[in-house]
Protein backbone atom coordinates (compact mmCIF):
# COMPACT_ATOMS: atom_id res chain seq x y z
CA UNK A 1 0.00 0.00 0.00
CA UNK A 2 0.74 3.81 -0.57
CA UNK A 3 3.03 4.99 2.32
CA UNK A 4 4.42 7.99 0.90
CA UNK A 5 1.69 10.09 -0.84
CA UNK A 6 0.72 13.50 -0.49
CA UNK A 7 -2.88 12.99 -2.00
CA UNK A 8 -3.70 15.58 1.01
CA UNK A 9 -2.15 18.32 -1.30
CA UNK A 10 -3.68 20.09 -4.78
CA UNK B 1 -0.59 22.70 6.00
CA UNK B 2 2.29 24.93 6.54
CA UNK B 3 3.12 28.02 5.76
CA UNK B 4 5.21 27.38 2.20
CA UNK B 5 2.15 25.16 1.28
CA UNK B 6 -0.54 27.49 1.95
CA UNK B 7 1.91 30.18 0.08
CA UNK B 8 2.02 27.85 -2.44
CA UNK B 9 -1.64 27.14 -3.09
CA UNK B 10 -1.89 31.88 -2.66
CA UNK B 11 0.46 31.77 -5.50
CA UNK B 12 -1.70 29.23 -7.44
CA UNK B 13 -5.08 30.69 -6.87
CA UNK B 14 -3.53 34.62 -7.98
CA UNK B 15 -2.03 33.17 -11.05
CA UNK B 16 -5.16 31.36 -11.76
CA UNK B 17 -6.89 35.22 -11.19
CA UNK B 18 -4.67 37.21 -12.81
CA UNK B 19 -5.01 35.30 -16.43
CA UNK B 20 -8.82 35.60 -15.67
CA UNK B 21 -9.11 38.80 -14.86
CA UNK B 22 -6.82 39.83 -18.01
CA UNK B 23 -8.74 38.16 -20.67
CA UNK B 24 -11.95 39.18 -18.80
CA UNK B 25 -10.92 43.09 -18.49
CA UNK B 26 -8.79 43.30 -21.61
CA UNK B 27 -11.81 41.13 -23.12
CA UNK B 28 -8.94 39.57 -25.42
CA UNK B 29 -6.58 36.14 -24.62
CA UNK B 30 -3.78 37.33 -27.26
CA UNK B 31 -0.69 35.98 -25.80
CA UNK B 32 -2.04 33.49 -24.03
CA UNK B 33 -1.52 29.82 -25.04
CA UNK B 34 -4.83 27.85 -25.10
CA UNK B 35 -2.75 24.43 -25.47
CA UNK B 36 -1.26 24.98 -21.91
CA UNK B 37 -4.62 25.65 -20.55
CA UNK B 38 -6.37 22.72 -21.71
CA UNK B 39 -3.54 20.90 -19.94
CA UNK B 40 -4.21 22.46 -17.11
CA UNK B 41 -7.89 21.77 -16.71
CA UNK B 42 -6.91 18.03 -17.97
CA UNK B 43 -4.71 17.98 -14.91
CA UNK B 44 -6.87 19.11 -12.38
CA UNK B 45 -9.88 16.55 -13.52
CA UNK B 46 -7.22 13.54 -13.46
CA UNK B 47 -6.21 14.61 -9.84
CA UNK B 48 -9.37 15.86 -8.84
CA UNK B 49 -11.43 12.21 -9.00
CA UNK B 50 -10.61 11.63 -6.08
CA UNK B 51 -13.03 14.62 -4.89
CA UNK B 52 -16.08 12.98 -3.77
CA UNK B 53 -13.89 9.37 -2.73
CA UNK B 54 -11.03 10.97 -0.87
CA UNK B 55 -12.07 14.06 1.96
CA UNK B 56 -9.37 16.23 3.28
CA UNK B 57 -10.63 19.05 4.45
CA UNK B 58 -13.24 21.95 3.97
CA UNK B 59 -10.34 23.75 2.63
CA UNK B 60 -9.33 21.07 0.66
CA UNK B 61 -12.36 20.50 -1.41
CA UNK B 62 -13.48 24.03 -2.01
CA UNK B 63 -9.91 24.43 -3.59
CA UNK B 64 -9.93 21.77 -5.93
CA UNK B 65 -13.75 22.93 -7.38
CA UNK B 66 -12.33 26.78 -7.40
CA UNK B 67 -9.16 25.62 -9.64
CA UNK B 68 -11.76 23.14 -11.62
CA UNK B 69 -13.96 26.09 -12.50
CA UNK B 70 -11.36 28.00 -13.36
CA UNK B 71 -9.89 25.95 -15.27
CA UNK B 72 -12.66 25.31 -17.51
CA UNK B 73 -13.78 28.99 -17.19
CA UNK B 74 -10.57 30.14 -18.81
CA UNK B 75 -10.67 27.43 -21.75
CA UNK B 76 -14.59 28.46 -21.78
CA UNK B 77 -13.63 32.12 -22.55
CA UNK B 78 -10.42 31.21 -24.55
CA UNK B 79 -12.38 28.61 -27.45
CA UNK B 80 -15.18 30.05 -27.28
CA UNK B 81 -16.36 34.18 -25.72
CA UNK B 82 -12.95 35.26 -26.94
CA UNK B 83 -12.14 32.77 -29.41
CA UNK B 84 -11.84 35.90 -32.16
CA UNK B 85 -8.43 37.29 -29.90
CA UNK B 86 -6.96 33.96 -29.39
CA UNK B 87 -3.46 33.80 -31.58
CA UNK B 88 -3.84 30.01 -32.10
CA UNK B 89 -0.86 30.82 -35.23
CA UNK B 90 1.45 31.03 -32.28
CA UNK B 91 0.42 28.25 -30.27
CA UNK B 92 1.47 25.37 -32.12
CA UNK B 93 3.31 23.09 -29.62
CA UNK B 94 2.19 19.45 -30.52
CA UNK B 95 -0.08 18.25 -26.75
CA UNK B 96 0.67 14.66 -27.84
CA UNK B 97 3.86 15.21 -27.33
CA UNK B 98 3.19 15.77 -23.62
CA UNK B 99 0.04 13.56 -23.41
CA UNK B 100 1.18 10.54 -24.40
CA UNK B 101 4.59 10.11 -22.57
CA UNK B 102 2.67 11.16 -19.47
CA UNK B 103 0.15 8.73 -20.14
CA UNK B 104 3.44 6.47 -20.37
CA UNK B 105 5.37 7.07 -17.69
CA UNK B 106 2.06 6.92 -15.20
CA UNK B 107 1.82 3.63 -16.47
CA UNK B 108 5.25 1.95 -15.58
CA UNK B 109 5.88 4.71 -12.41
CA UNK B 110 3.49 4.95 -9.72
CA UNK B 111 2.80 4.23 -6.09
CA UNK B 112 -0.17 1.54 -7.07
CA UNK B 113 -1.19 0.45 -10.18
CA UNK B 114 -4.98 1.53 -9.47
CA UNK B 115 -7.18 3.69 -11.58
CA UNK B 116 -7.29 6.94 -9.43
CA UNK B 117 -4.27 5.83 -8.66
CA UNK B 118 -2.92 6.57 -11.61
CA UNK B 119 -4.64 9.38 -13.11
CA UNK B 120 -3.07 11.15 -9.93
CA UNK B 121 -0.09 10.26 -11.45
CA UNK B 122 -1.01 11.10 -14.59
CA UNK B 123 -1.78 14.63 -13.20
CA UNK B 124 1.49 14.98 -11.61
CA UNK B 125 3.35 14.61 -14.59
CA UNK B 126 1.11 16.06 -17.08
CA UNK B 127 1.34 19.65 -15.08
CA UNK B 128 5.13 19.34 -14.65
CA UNK B 129 5.37 20.02 -18.95
CA UNK B 130 2.03 21.83 -18.99
CA UNK B 131 3.57 24.88 -19.38
CA UNK B 132 5.28 24.32 -22.66
CA UNK B 133 3.24 25.26 -25.38
CA UNK B 134 2.97 28.85 -23.11
CA UNK B 135 7.12 28.87 -23.36
CA UNK B 136 6.96 28.09 -26.43
CA UNK B 137 4.36 30.84 -27.48
CA UNK B 138 6.62 33.07 -25.56
CA UNK B 139 9.87 32.25 -27.22
CA UNK B 140 8.02 32.21 -30.46
CA UNK B 141 6.78 35.62 -30.53
CA UNK B 142 9.46 36.84 -28.77
CA UNK B 143 7.88 38.92 -25.97
CA UNK B 144 5.13 38.68 -23.71
CA UNK B 145 2.55 41.22 -21.95
CA UNK B 146 3.49 41.97 -18.56
CA UNK B 147 0.40 40.87 -17.21
CA UNK B 148 1.05 37.60 -18.83
CA UNK B 149 4.67 37.48 -17.14
CA UNK B 150 2.82 38.20 -13.35
CA UNK B 151 0.46 34.98 -14.51
CA UNK B 152 4.07 33.24 -15.13
CA UNK B 153 5.88 33.95 -12.00
CA UNK B 154 2.96 33.41 -9.85
CA UNK B 155 2.78 29.92 -11.58
CA UNK B 156 6.10 28.97 -11.30
CA UNK B 157 6.35 30.23 -7.87
CA UNK B 158 3.59 27.97 -6.60
CA UNK B 159 5.53 24.93 -7.62
CA UNK B 160 8.98 26.43 -6.03
CA UNK B 161 6.92 27.03 -3.14
CA UNK B 162 5.76 23.34 -2.86
CA UNK B 163 9.23 22.32 -2.99
CA UNK B 164 10.55 24.13 -0.01
CA UNK B 165 6.80 22.50 1.73
CA UNK B 166 8.29 19.52 0.49
CA UNK B 167 11.25 19.75 2.34
CA UNK B 168 9.25 21.12 5.58
CA UNK B 169 7.34 17.94 5.55
CA UNK B 170 10.34 15.70 5.50
CA UNK B 171 11.88 17.08 8.05
CA UNK B 172 8.80 17.88 10.19
CA UNK B 173 6.60 15.02 9.28
CA UNK B 174 9.10 12.15 7.68
CA UNK B 175 6.56 12.43 5.20
CA UNK B 176 7.86 12.61 1.52
CA UNK B 177 6.59 11.51 -2.03
CA UNK B 178 9.42 10.88 -4.80
CA UNK B 179 6.81 11.29 -7.83
CA UNK B 180 5.46 14.10 -6.53
CA UNK B 181 8.88 15.92 -5.64
CA UNK B 182 10.82 14.95 -8.81
CA UNK B 183 7.97 15.93 -11.15
CA UNK B 184 7.78 19.55 -9.02
CA UNK B 185 11.11 20.07 -9.69
CA UNK B 186 11.46 19.38 -13.58
CA UNK B 187 8.11 21.67 -13.16
CA UNK B 188 10.01 24.37 -11.62
CA UNK B 189 13.32 23.93 -13.47
CA UNK B 190 11.04 24.62 -16.81
CA UNK B 191 10.58 28.23 -14.91
CA UNK B 192 13.91 28.87 -14.38
CA UNK B 193 14.95 30.96 -17.48
CA UNK B 194 11.32 32.73 -17.19
CA UNK B 195 12.39 33.65 -13.58
CA UNK B 196 15.55 35.33 -14.75
CA UNK B 197 14.16 37.43 -17.55
CA UNK B 198 11.35 38.53 -15.11
CA UNK B 199 13.67 39.51 -12.52
CA UNK B 200 15.94 41.23 -14.42
CA UNK B 201 12.84 43.11 -16.92
CA UNK B 202 9.87 43.14 -16.12
CA UNK B 203 10.43 43.90 -12.12
CA UNK B 204 12.69 46.73 -13.59
CA UNK B 205 9.82 48.00 -15.49
CA UNK B 206 10.62 46.72 -19.02
CA UNK B 207 8.79 44.67 -21.01
CA UNK B 208 9.42 40.77 -21.04
CA UNK B 209 11.55 40.59 -24.52
CA UNK B 210 13.32 37.43 -25.69
CA UNK B 211 17.20 38.62 -26.82
CA UNK B 212 17.10 38.52 -31.21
Amino acid sequence: SIKHNMHDEL
Amino acid sequence: MNVFRLSGDVAHLIAIIILLLKIWTSRSCAGISGKSQILFAVTFVARYLDLFTNYVSIYNSVMKIVYLLASFGTVYLMYMKFKATYDHNHDTFRLEFLILPAIALSLIINHDFAVIEVFWTFSIYLESVAILPQLFMVSKTGEAESITSHYLFALGSYRALYIVNWIYRYYMEGFYDMIATLAGIVQTVLYCDFFYLYITKVLKGKKLQLPA
